[in-house]
């Protein structure tokens, strides 16, 4: 099975 | 004061209805050079970022930089009031409470005033700067929703993968699986059906089904997507506004 990455991994919050 | 005049409501319609299943409450920053919108999914997998120019209204006025909360079900009831071929303007003052969707049909000079309240929404910019892509793609919307359409009944992931000459899609699931190949091609006659495809490195990515199916829901505004795709970034799909883009930033799986 394969995973949900999510976005917070790659974009930081300002 | 904002008086933001679409010369058609239909774009405005086709704008919040390219979003407006997967994010709700989103702030819209009206600014002298335009409108910027951006919201991520409660899952925080998708992020949506709008961007209309001042070239896409009929008029643009905006005199002091103005945030309006809403929540897009909301908007799009109001929207649905509207005739498409209605000039709608969008009209706030400085620190509003409510934004006034004016329709006018200019033919039988009948005049639509709606007001919707606005929500104090609380909601962190994401900064994207700007990103290394290893392949892009350029395709019509109308072929990549229908690959995404037809796949997705198969499996709730789709796979990507681009090589030099191909694209290919796949789908594997419990009832079978179906896969979906496409060359880069020009098409003289008519080039917005061409497939152009730039690749520095192969991609073979996947992503979850239900994203890419409200991903396509975009294709109303253009008959080409641009999609981006890195195998260190989130994935970028484009559908661009004669002044302006929608954009969703869709983050990858990955086989643990």
């Amino acid at each position: 099975a394969s995973k949900q990455r999510t976005l917070t991994e790659f974009f930081p919050t300002e | 004061m904002l008086e933001a005049k679409f010369q058609e409501a239909s774009l405005f319609k086709r704008i919040i209805d390219g979003f407006k299943d997967c994010v709700q409450l989103v702030n819209f920053q009206c600014k002298e050079d335009g409108i910027i919108a951006q919201a991520v999914d409660d899952s925080r997998v998708l992020l949506v970022s709008l961007e209309i120019g001042v070239e896409a209204f009929q008029d643009y006025r905006c005199d002091h930089p103005v945030t309006l909360g809403m929540d897009l079900s909301s908007l799009s009831k109001i929207l649905r009031c509207g005739n498409n071929t209605d000039t709608l303007t969008l009209i706030a003052d400085d620190t509003p409470d409510a934004i006034i969707l004016l329709f006018e049909d200019t033919k039988k000079d009948r005049i639509s005033e709606y007001s919707l309240k606005l929500m104090d929404i609380d909601a962190d910019f994401l900064k994207i700067e700007d990103l290394q892509y290893d392949t892009t793609l350029m395709m019509p919307s109308a072929e990549f929703s229908k690959t995404v359409r037809d796949l997705s009944q198969l499996s709730d992931s789709l796979n990507i993968l681009v090589t030099k000459e191909t694209i290919k899609f796949v789908a594997t699931g419990d009832v079978g699986s179906g896969s979906v190949i496409l060359k880069p091609f020009i098409n003289m006659e008519n080039p917005d059906e061409s497939i152009k495809l730039d690749m520095d490195q192969p991609v073979d990515l996947t992503f979850g089904s239900k994203y890419l199916q409200d991903i396509v829901k975009g294709s109303a505004l253009s008959n080409k997507i641009g999609i981006r795709l890195s195998s260190e970034a989130p994935a970028l799909f484009q559908f661009d506004l004669s002044s302006g883009f929608l954009q969703f930033f869709l983050a990858p799986k990955f086989d643990d």
